[in-house]
């Protein structure tokens, strides 16, 4: 809940949420990949 | 753009964007910085140079519609501080950004142009010109 | 600092007024929340744009597409994309009187706010922390109520014509020396709108070669009046005698632009209780500068009439000054008389020039009989007239009850802005989700609140904004606050470093 009201994806709608999550989660795991491959 | 902490968040912002580009994998550091550049570069021309007008309704009948963010940023006065620091910024991360392309001839062409895009409008003589 | 009492002398009491700094990580969650906002805003607006997505709003047809566009697409962008999300929280239906109590009918949206169904439950007993009732005089039983309904079968409910004609009765002119003798002026004069009040009658007041020095959160009433005027208008910095004074020193020193003439005039205009702050104007201090630089006075009085000083006659009694050295006093009747219009009180000469000058007081039909009514009787109750001490007690209750809430809310840790003696408590809430969850988890606890945001406010300043009343009982006050703890938990709203 504190996730939605920080992000303020608690006014998105169910689709647009999804979006930014797919979004924040893939740049996560590119960047842990990226960090991985070059340490 | 004078409020408290609307700086911070600003360069967090940059920050953000650089990393989010570091961690695709197929990418060499230079381009990185070049793209980050040029992205800042053309999300502050879009928002402060283009767009015109205010996102609501505003009481003053209609007078800051034909100005841009730039023209309306502190009533119009020019050399303010946060117009100083949104004039320096690019500047420095031109400067960063030749740096780390090792002053490549290409890289170097496309990051000058970008960078005059967003300093030319900001000059005190271009206010209100179009 | 400028909340730093500079010249205590001229003070009767201590002047304490808090506003805590945004903490800085509040701050820029904030931007991002916008950002993100601002983003997914665009999107949207995209997708209308091809139409992938089906555009409910107005906008023109293909075939007047060359025509000058009627609406301005941008200025709609956060109504569209900020403020639709989260405004079922506004323009709530109320189904009765909004006392201390209220029943709000019951709404649910199928399509993410764009259009709303009535269910056909109404919501019962919700304590109501939102409307202006300062002495809880917004109420359907009682004298006030009783006189009005008699006025009411007397008079008609409307008057068909201005004050000038056929419109000027008995009941008004026995409400304006009322009025009159409550403020502690010569005389006065009454409008049916409150707006109206500022907007018709500052353009009678000052014009071309006039200068208006505004206080920067002044009403758009206030706004509306000085621009219809055709002064110039210079804004100070809200409720800052450094920055008044120095616009006032410029003004002499300078005279008019290009010209250098001497102005015509120097109007400050300020107000009471500014209701967004919940601050009270430093009025002794605004009167000294007057005073030195021969300057005229205008204070609106709307919230503070009937909610400040010992006998409720305003920000002046509050302070213990002389209503003489305020040159025209305003105010309105909607937030403490139950009722609705404003007035003008003043020197004879000022109220009759503007009586025929006014454009209000020209060719507005007058105030309907029972409004009359309902504020002679609510005014009545208040200076102690009618018989009872029912005025007294309310008066004291609404300063207890401030006190109170005002105490209890900074205990918990949350940010409060504004004057120890304001009834309006301005409560931060900062990012914008928070305003769309705080006022709806407030309505599932059965309590009704007024949220602000941005652009009403500043962008990292969104708030709830609570109006005490003199007809909450301390029972009623511990539920509130009880709830307010509770969605203060559940959202992380106890933001302040002085808990």
């Amino acid at each position: 809940y504190q996730y939605l009201l920080v992000t303020a994806l608690y006014m998105l709608e169910p689709w647009e949420r999804t979006i930014f999550n797919s979004l924040l989660v893939s740049v996560a795991a590119m960047a842990v990949y990226t960090g991985y491959v070059f340490i | 753009m004078s409020s408290r902490g609307m700086w911070l968040s600003y360069l967090l912002c940059i920050g953000l964007l650089h990393v989010i580009l570091l961690s695709i994998p197929i990418v060499s550091v230079p381009v990185v910085w070049t793209l980050t550049n040029l992205i800042h570069n053309l999300c502050m021309y879009l928002l402060l140079h283009t767009v015109k007008g205010t996102p609501f309704e505003t009481p003053d009948q209609g007078k800051a519609r034909l100005l841009t963010h730039w023209e309306q940023m502190d009533y119009g006065l020019q050399f303010t501080a946060s117009r100083k620091f949104l004039t320096i910024t690019p500047i420095i991360l031109y400067i960063l950004t030749s740096f780390y392309t090792k002053y490549d001839r290409a890289h170097f062409v496309v990051n000058t142009v970008s960078l005059l895009v967003v300093l030319i409008p900001k000059l005190p003589q271009l206010h209100g010109v179009r | 600092n400028h909340n730093v009492v500079r010249n205590p002398s001229l003070y009767n009491k201590p002047f304490v007024e808090s506003y805590e700094e945004t903490p800085l990580l509040v701050a820029v969650l904030t931007y991002m929340g916008y950002g993100i906002l601002t983003i997914f805003g665009y999107l949207r607006d995209f997708m209308r744009h091809w139409n992938i997505e089906k555009c409910s709003v107005a906008r023109e047809r293909d075939e007047q597409k060359d025509f000058v566009p009627l609406y301005q697409d941008f200025e709609n962008f956060y109504t569209r994309n900020l403020y639709t999300r989260i405004r079922d929280n506004w323009n709530r239906p109320l189904c009765g009187v909004p006392g201390s109590k209220m029943d709000i009918v019951e709404q649910v949206s199928h399509d993410y706010n764009r259009t709303f169904q009535n269910t056909g439950k109404i919501m019962r007993d919700v304590i109501n922390m939102g409307s202006y009732n300062y002495l809880g005089f917004a109420e359907n039983v009682g004298q006030c109520a009783d006189a009005a309904i008699q006025v009411t079968e007397k008079y008609g409910s409307g008057v068909c014509g201005t004050r000038c004609e056929m419109g000027n009765l008995d009941i008004h002119q026995e409400m304006e020396e009322l009025v009159a003798r409550f403020l502690g002026v010569e005389s006065a004069l009454t409008f049916g709108m409150g707006f109206a009040t500022n907007s018709m009658n500052i353009p009678a007041l000052a014009g071309k070669g006039c200068l208006i020095l505004s206080d920067e959160l002044n009403h758009a009433s206030l706004v509306l009046g000085a621009r219809l005027s055709g002064s110039t208008i210079r804004v100070f910095k809200h409720n800052n005698m450094v920055s008044l004074e120095k616009l006032l020193r410029d003004a002499i020193v300078h005279g008019q632009p290009r010209t250098h003439r001497p102005w015509k005039k120097l109007l400050i205009v300020v107000e009471g209780i500014y209701s967004m702050e919940g601050s009270i104007v430093r009025l002794p201090e605004v009167i000294a500068l007057k005073k030195r630089y021969k300057a005229f006075l205008y204070l609106d009085e709307a919230h503070s009439i009937g909610a400040l000083g010992p006998n409720g006659k305003g920000v002046v009694d509050y302070f213990g000054l002389d209503p003489k050295d305020v040159d025209i006093m305003m105010g309105t009747f909607t937030k403490s008389f139950g009722a609705a219009g404003g007035y003008i009180g003043g020197k004879r000469e000022l109220i009759q020039y503007l009586r025929s000058h006014s454009h209000s007081a020209v060719y507005a039909t007058s105030m309907p009989p029972p409004v009359a009514q309902q504020i002679i009787t609510s005014m009545t109750t208040i200076m102690g007239e009618d018989g009872t001490s029912l005025g007294a007690d309310r008066l004291r209750q609404l300063s207890e009850n401030t006190t109170y809430f005002r105490r209890k809310l900074r205990e918990m840790g949350f940010i409060i802005y504004g004057n120890d003696d304001s009834p309006v408590v301005p409560m931060m809430l900062y990012m914008p989700a928070k305003i769309g969850a705080f006022g709806r988890e407030m309505l599932k606890r059965n309590i009704g609140t007024v949220v602000v945001g941005f652009p009403a406010t500043p962008i990292i300043e969104s708030r709830a904004r609570f109006c005490v009343s003199a007809a909450h009982t301390r029972e009623t006050l511990d539920v509130a606050l009880k709830a307010i703890g509770e969605v203060g938990d559940l959202l992380q709203l106890k933001y302040s470093r002085h808990q």
